[in-house]
């Protein structure tokens, strides 16, 4: 008889790589970083909207800001754009008519 | 005015389903 000897090891070196992904950039376009070109859409609205919108919300009375106030402080703006930006604003909802269909008023600044 | 008030609740409305 002859000896036979058989070893066996199983031993399987296990190593779980887990690696967690680095955080990835987004893309976000909000273009907020300089504040004051005047032809530059800030929030889907036109510059005279946004000149329309800040007046509007920047009218502490309660029955809003009329649009002959609007056009004076607007003195560059033609009272046919103050009065599409107006209507454009209420359609959107960012401001409303309050005691008539001249004064208005915002909703966000309550 | 319940007018302003109308007004308001219905700009709000309109606010938040253009904001979707």
């Amino acid at each position: 008889g002859k000896p036979q000897s058989t070893s066996v090891s199983g031993a399987k070196g296990g190593v779980s790589s887990n690696i967690t992904p680095p955080s990835r950039p987004v893309m976000e376009s909000t273009g907020g970083s300089y504040a004051g070109a005047n032809n530059m859409v800030n929030n889907g609205l036109s510059a005279n909207q946004n000149q329309v919108l800040s007046l509007i919300r920047s009218c502490p009375d309660p029955q809003g800001i009329s649009i002959q106030d609007l056009k004076q402080r607007l003195s560059g703006i033609s009272l046919g754009v103050i009065k599409q930006a107006v209507e454009f604003l209420s359609n959107e909802g960012h401001i409303f008519s309050t005691i008539d269909e001249d004064h208005y008023k915002s909703t966000d600044n309550d | 005015l319940e007018r302003i008030a109308r007004n308001k609740r219905a700009a709000l409305e309109r606010l938040a389903s253009a904001q979707t």
